[in-house]
């Protein structure tokens, strides 16, 4: 779960 | 999504909406450095293209388009319907010197070698940098309209809000993107200079 890109973020 | 997190996108939403209010109020763009809402307008593009490949929530797809429509919607109003106000003359920041670093930037550091995933990296570095115009406009003409000034703090208190998601993330959910971190952080130290200003001198008129 670390270092993973934040898709869900704007 | 966490408190922080929501904060900021109402911040961003907030300093976007002051923005397109001050133009079409004042119909006029004096002040503003189109070349930041240029460069805010590449940014939003190159990171909103997964707008038509993976939906997230409802939530997240309307602040996407509300976001690129009111970016390009600050371009028309200033580009075109009222090109007359703009300051040439004080808009003159270089943004090629910032393009080009962040194209090359995210060729090399990236999460993944694949297109949608370079551009979103790119949007993020280019993101850190491309209020620089619009700070180095204001440090020009040695002062900026208040209306300039709120939209700028709203716009500087996102990303710093971001930050605080971020650390809300790591501890609640052991998530964490070192490089949307380090982007935010440079972004946000950014406006440092201007936070200083704008809150203990409010930095219009003076």
């Amino acid at each position: 779960r670390l270092l993973q890109r934040s898709k869900d973020e704007l | 999504m966490n408190v922080f997190r929501l904060l900021g996108d109402i911040s961003h939403l907030l300093a976007i909406i002051i923005l397109l209010l001050k133009i079409w109020k004042t119909r006029s763009c004096a002040g503003i450095s189109g070349r930041s809402q240029v460069l805010f307008a590449v940014v939003y593009t190159a990171r909103y293209l997964d707008l038509f490949t993976s939906y997230i929530s409802a939530y997240n797809s309307i602040m996407k388009l509300v976001f690129l429509a009111a970016s390009y919607g600050t371009i028309y109003l200033m580009f075109i319907k009222f090109k007359a106000s703009y300051d040439h003359n004080h808009d003159t920041f270089r943004i090629e010197f910032l393009i080009l670093p962040c194209v090359l930037l995210s060729l090399l550091i990236n999460h993944e070698f694949s297109p949608l995933e370079i551009l979103w990296t790119f949007s993020i570095y280019l993101e850190s940098v491309a209020i620089l115009p619009q700070l180095f406009m204001v440090s020009k003409t040695g002062e900026a309209e208040s209306i300039t000034s709120h939209y700028l703090f709203a716009l500087g208190s996102y990303r710093a809000l971001y930050i605080l998601n971020w650390i809300y993330r790591y501890y609640a959910e052991s998530h964490y993107d070192v490089i949307a971190i380090v982007a935010g952080i440079v972004q946000t130290v950014l406006y440092c200079d201007f936070f200083y200003l704008y809150i203990t001198k409010g930095i219009y008129g003076q």
